[in-house]
């Protein structure tokens, strides 16, 4: 799940 | 979340708050490329999908809301309000934008972090986002009087790209596994497209003369 984290940007 | 990220969040709120005024208040959309906002509010409807799915923070919520509504009351407005849009120069707004939606989906479907639909949506987005400013940068390039509102809101939207690089690399240092290759590539080309257009923005800014950009 390496795109977790980056889905909190707009 | 660190300072760039809120700093290039927040250019990106001035940017739309600055077309949104000389849209309003000026009752003009001279110089600004329906395409490109077109583009936005695509490119914001497929990235937000999962705004009522995952929640991240108020904070993520209510700035993907203003971004949705912003781009779609823009688009409104060039489209359907009786005297802006009779400010629309439709002549020289000629990109053909659509064929540039199709190769990013296809972008999407075969590069993506995972083959989910959603994912598939934000990955396609990621990759509209980065060419979606090209028709308005051709329109500024065909225009002869470029007002300052339309100069400052490129400017702004450029900033907030800028910024969000200093953000990955403050995020890869900072956090750990922090690699996400297809947003900063896409993030990175974005941001090279506006290098002539700041050249010429700086230059008009330090001589004091109105931006002119060569065709």
């Amino acid at each position: 799940n390496s795109g977790s984290n980056l889905k909190d940007e707009l | 979340m660190n300072l760039f990220r809120l700093a290039g969040d927040m250019t990106h709120l001035v940017s739309v708050v600055v077309l949104l005024l000389k849209i309003h208040t000026i009752k003009s959309c001279a110089g600004v490329s329906l395409k490109t906002q077109e583009l936005y509010a695509l490119v914001f409807a497929a990235r937000y999908l999962d705004l009522f799915v995952h929640f991240v923070s108020l904070y993520n919520t209510v700035m993907k809301l203003v971004f949705l509504a912003s781009s779609f009351t823009i688009v409104w407005y060039m489209r359907r309000h009786k005297i802006v849009r009779r400010t629309y120069d439709k002549e020289h707004d000629t990109f053909r934008h659509h064929f540039i939606v199709l190769p990013c989906l296809v972008l999407g479907l075969l590069l993506n972090e995972k083959f989910t639909f959603r994912e598939v949506m934000w990955a396609f987005s990621i990759y509209l986002e980065a060419v979606a400013i090209l028709p308005q940068l051709v329109l500024l390039q065909r225009t002869r009087n470029i007002d300052n509102l339309t100069a400052q809101y490129v400017f702004f939207l450029g900033a907030y790209r800028v910024l969000y690089i200093f953000n990955w690399i403050y995020r890869y240092f900072t956090e750990p596994h922090f690699v996400h290759w297809i947003s900063w590539i896409a993030g990175i080309v974005q941001t090279l497209l506006y290098g002539d257009f700041f050249y010429y923005y700086i230059l008009s800014w330090k001589n004091n003369v109105k931006l002119e950009l060569p065709a």
